[in-house]
């Protein structure tokens, strides 16, 4: 019987040059966790959307990874998450934008998908939605990590040219 | 930005992307991670996709449902079918990645930086992991 998994941790500017072996061991340690968390429920049978879901909350969780506690920061110095997720079985699809108080975003999409009758619900409505839902929400504090603070604190200060490519806001 | 795609033994495909966007980004912009067909996208006949990378590209080339259609009507196997659509995102500018997973198990995880942190396990629990090129 066939069923598996595929993940990613994000694409961009990665060089061996530039990784220490104990960074390159944690990044590998923490997907080998994901893979390991989702395998554990498709090889029991379970659903999809149980692996995908508890895959992507390994990776939220893990700062390494620029969403859920290591997310990097607006200009503002605040941290804004976006998730979706989706069914192929029935199309059904949710997701979530520009939330700040939601730790696992994936858990909420998921929600809007399953317990409401909208596909996205974007900043204060979608954390409004959660409370409802029964989320705890979180201190805007908890997705503070230092590294991405200097990683903003760098972008602001550089006054290298911006490309069309530099200028998503 | 995390994503994962799975197939489950009854043959149900699913796609999920999270992500905090990106750094020093103003005005409430938003990628394409919560954008369905954009950064995710699933559907049992084809495949399910989850997208990394410059999201405004990743929108306007619609990535995830691109890879999807272009199984649907074209045929394509979903390495092609992805590869062929990231590269649409590619000529309108765009930079990053996808996964992509069929519903025979088959599947593709092209990107066109210098790395992606990827995974995959298979149903005999073998887990792989790579990040360079």
């Amino acid at each position: 019987m066939k069923f598996g998994m595929v993940i990613h941790g994000g694409a961009g500017t990665i060089e061996r040059s530039t990784m220490t072996p104990e960074k390159e061991q944690a990044y590998r340690t923490a997907l080998e966790q994901s893979l390991k968390a989702g395998y554990a429920i498709l090889e029991r049978g379970g659903s999809s959307l149980d692996a995908v879901e508890a895959a992507i909350h390994v990776l939220e969780d893990n700062p390494l990874f620029n969403a859920g506690k290591g997310a990097v920061f607006t200009h503002e110095g605040t941290n804004e998450l976006d998730s979706s997720i989706m069914d192929g079985k029935t199309l059904a699809a949710g997701a979530v934008a520009g939330v700040k108080h939601i730790r696992n975003p994936i858990s909420v999409a998921r929600m809007v998908m399953e317990k409401s009758p909208h596909v996205m619900l974007t900043g204060e409505g979608a954390e409004a939605f959660a409370k409802e839902m029964g989320v705890t929400l979180v201190d805007a504090k908890y997705f503070y990590t230092e590294e991405r603070w200097q990683e903003l604190q760098k972008e602001k200060k550089s006054t290298a040219p911006k490309s069309d490519q530099d200028r998503h806001g | 930005t995390v994503g994962a795609v799975a197939l489950d033994k009854a043959g149900n495909l699913a796609a999920g992307t999270s992500t905090g966007g990106t750094t020093n980004k103003q005005f409430g912009r938003v990628g394409d991670s919560p954008i369905i067909g954009a950064g995710t996208y699933a559907n049992n006949e084809t495949c399910a996709v989850s997208c990394t990378g410059d999201g405004e590209y990743f929108i306007r080339a619609a990535v995830a449902h691109t890879v999807s259609d272009l199984m649907q009507y074209k045929g394509m196997p979903v390495p092609e079918a992805a590869e062929t659509a990231l590269e649409n995102a590619r000529k309108l500018g765009g930079t990053g990645g996808l996964i992509a997973l069929d519903k025979d198990g088959n599947f593709a995880m092209p990107f066109n930086t210098s790395g992606m942190y990827r995974g995959k396990v298979g149903a005999d629990g073998k887990a792989s992991v790579e990040i360079y090129r």
